[in-house]
């Protein structure tokens, strides 16, 4: 299918199973074709995701709508894996806004591939500071939702799926790596380790894995570098 | 093309094993 029979599918707004039929199709379509084929899908096309997106957010359904969003999230990240989509992405004022909002504990392999994507946005040199725009965005939701802006991360720390564990820390660990200013990097921190990540630690550091350790060390690392600097 | 694709999965690999967080 070319990228344009999927911006005409998309524009017609389908729904649940023929939605999903969709953007599965469409995910492998992005990965899997030239640059040439993401920039037809283009700009309308993220558009119509983004949108489709925040209608699902909105609706809160359980079921089909994750399943819908998720499939959102991959082919956000099929779509961002080139320049041309990446700054795309960067430039719509809705994109981080919508992943920082698709943060749910409650769908831990969903929040697994946004809390990557949003650390690989964090950790991209340009434009710069974009780990503010992202640690605006949580900021934001949480105000919205009247909680702690970290507690989404704090509660993916909970469950027992590792690899959310993992994508948690490498969120903090961007966030707080990106911060060129000492205070902001204590201050996010300290934030963190009050709202219960010391407690997390404390269990995380019994898991033996690998992928946990390296992000483990990291965050050890800076604490250790940031302490010595004060 | 060739060197225009494949950031997000460079980022994240780069997350992953820590190189992303190398003091410059």
């Amino acid at each position: 299918k070319s990228a344009m029979m999927y911006i005409q599918e998309l524009r017609m707004e389908p729904r649940d199973v023929q939605l999903l039929g969709c953007l599965e199709s469409l995910r492998v379509s992005l990965n899997n074709n030239p640059v040439s084929w993401v920039q037809n899908f283009g700009g309308e096309g993220l558009a119509l995701l983004l949108n489709i997106m925040r209608k699902i957010q909105d609706e809160k359904d359980e079921n089909m709508g994750v399943k819908c969003q998720h499939e959102i999230v991959r082919c956000l990240k099929a779509f961002m894996n080139n320049k041309y989509g990446l700054k795309a992405m960067l430039t719509s004022v809705e994109g981080i806004p919508l992943l920082v909002r698709a943060v749910n504990p409650r769908v831990p392999h969903m929040m697994v591939d946004v809390v990557k994507l949003l650390s690989a946005i964090c950790i991209l040199e340009q434009p710069d500071n974009l780990h503010e725009r992202v640690l605006e965005a949580i900021t934001e939701e949480a105000e919205k939702q009247d909680i702690e802006r970290f507690q989404p991360l704090l509660s993916g720390m909970n469950k027992p799926n590792i690899a959310l564990k993992n994508g948690c820390m490498q969120l903090i660990n961007a966030l707080i790596s990106r911060g060129e200013e000492l205070d902001y990097r204590i201050h996010i921190r300290s934030e963190l380790l009050r709202l219960g990540l010391r407690e997390r630690l404390t269990e995380v550091r019994t898991i033996e894995n690998e992928e946990l350790r390296v992000q483990l060390s990291v965050f050890d690392d800076q604490a250790e570098d940031d302490s010595d600097e004060l | 093309e060739g060197d225009e694709t494949g950031i997000m999965d460079g980022l994240m690999e780069a997350l992953q094993s820590g190189a992303a967080f190398r003091r410059k």
